[in-house]
């Protein structure tokens, strides 16, 4: 039964401190 | 290159492998550079968030939490980048708008929660995540949503905006209705001025192109209803607050008009089987101002009809539009201040904020609904404009 399974809750950041996490920096950069 | 062996269906387990080194790649070629205009009118609604959560499952499968969280955080700031970019853009907006929830409710219905799995079929039920538990992921994207609907919102007004006041209360269908026009009207003169006038016309056919960009993206429907009556509300906001700011449209005949207006307003709403969905309503206000400029003004009777009539209309909002009102015909007359006195001695224990003007920037709070999909994710096949052949179906 897959609901049954224990899942390991992953830590999520808040919608800003994602952002900070630029994944596109040099891109973004001049 | 190893041959690529076409497997049956069956074998697929619905999910997507990619490398690490490819991650941004895919949330370039299937975000950052998708044109919504363009490749994805032909893809079946919310493919890109079907994909980008087959990807997902791949990294859950082969227990990678790095994987998953560094797909999720790409993911989520490349949907914000492509709204930094293109956010005023209807469809563009509405794409990601759709797609992200269709993205959450993928994560809920494939998350083993029992609450989300109902409607899965066993196969759905074997396709949940099996390492992780994203329900703080899913809070997130849940903000991401909310930012997005609040986004579509300010599009799509500042897109009806210049309608409004134009189509709902300028322009004249009924012919004949007004004769004389009353004292500080703006005349409209020649039919080529006309041309570049909106018209009630001008914004049912907007509200048809909202409406089927929507449709088109897979929004969900209980979405849209929100959508459409938070449309509904800036326009009824913005022609009520335009009448109580202007006496050449506080007139019987423009009573007549706005009703008439408001009838076909209506009539859309039931073409599009949305009239239930709370929009109609929000048009109250400017529907008893209407019937204001209608109705007897004179005696004690007249006085306390209209006190019953007008719940959706505050005491300051009643007494400037009869104090505007404006005789057109012979037959109108203008209202007594005695009568304006009645109306307020016997509105005065209501309890109400004595504000005149609505709220234009008010936007009603968003919920978006839990909606399975029925699709089968094995089934799913990625057309190549979607320039994701990096990726292997497993």
């Amino acid at each position: 039964r897959p609901q049954s399974r224990i899942r390991v809750l992953l830590k999520a950041p808040t919608l800003a401190e994602m952002e900070e996490m630029n994944i596109f920096e040099d891109e973004d950069s001049p | 290159h190893p041959v690529n062996i076409p497997r049956r269906e069956k074998d697929f387990q619905g999910m997507l492998e990619y490398k690490k080194e490819d991650e941004l790649k895919l949330v370039k070629n299937l975000i950052l550079e998708l044109k919504p205009r363009g490749v994805a009118v032909n893809l079946i609604p919310g493919l890109p968030a079907y994909v980008l959560f087959m990807c997902l499952r791949h990294a859950d499968y082969i227990n990678d939490d790095q994987k998953v969280r560094s797909l999720l955080t790409s993911i989520i700031n490349s949907i914000k980048k492509i709204l930094k970019k293109r956010g005023d853009d209807f469809e563009t907006v509405s794409f990601w708008l759709s797609n992200t929830c269709r993205f959450l409710h993928c994560l809920k219905q494939y998350s083993g929660d029992e609450q989300f799995m109902k409607h899965n079929t066993s196969k759905q039920n074997d396709h949940c995540l099996s390492n992780f538990d994203l329900a703080e992921y899913r809070q997130v994207l849940s903000d991401l949503a909310i930012q997005i609907y609040q986004q579509l919102i300010k599009c799509m007004e500042n897109i009806l905006q210049p309608m409004i006041v134009s189509g709902m209360l300028e322009h004249e269908t009924i012919q004949g209705v007004s004769g004389v026009k009353p004292t500080g009207l703006r005349k409209r003169t020649s039919s080529i001025a006309d041309e570049g006038t909106y018209t009630l016309d001008s914004i049912i056919r907007q509200l048809n192109s909202f409406h089927s960009i929507m449709c088109q993206h897979g929004t969900d429907p209980e979405l849209i209803k929100q959508v459409v009556k938070q449309q509904f509300y800036i326009i009824g906001a913005v022609t009520l607050n335009n009448l109580l700011l202007r006496k050449d449209m506080c007139s019987w005949s423009k009573g007549m008009q706005i009703r008439y207006n408001v009838s076909q307003l209506e009539e859309w709403l039931r073409d599009k089987n949305l009239m239930t969905c709370g929009a109609k309503e929000t048009l109250e206000p400017l529907i008893q101002a209407a019937q204001l400029l209608q109705v007897k003004k004179k005696t004690d009777e007249d006085a306390e009809a209209i006190c019953s009539m007008c719940n959706s209309l505050s005491t300051a909002q009643i007494v400037k539009v009869l104090n505007l009102y404006t005789p057109v015909n012979a037959f109108e007359e203008r209202v007594s201040v005695l009568f304006i006195r009645t109306i307020q001695t016997r509105l005065r224990d209501r309890k109400e904020s004595p504000q005149l003007l609505m709220d234009t920037k008010l936007i009603y709070p968003v919920t978006f609904p839990f909606n399975p999909s029925s699709l089968a994710l094995e089934t799913i096949q990625i057309p190549s404009s979607l320039n994701v052949g990096f990726l292997t179906r497993v």
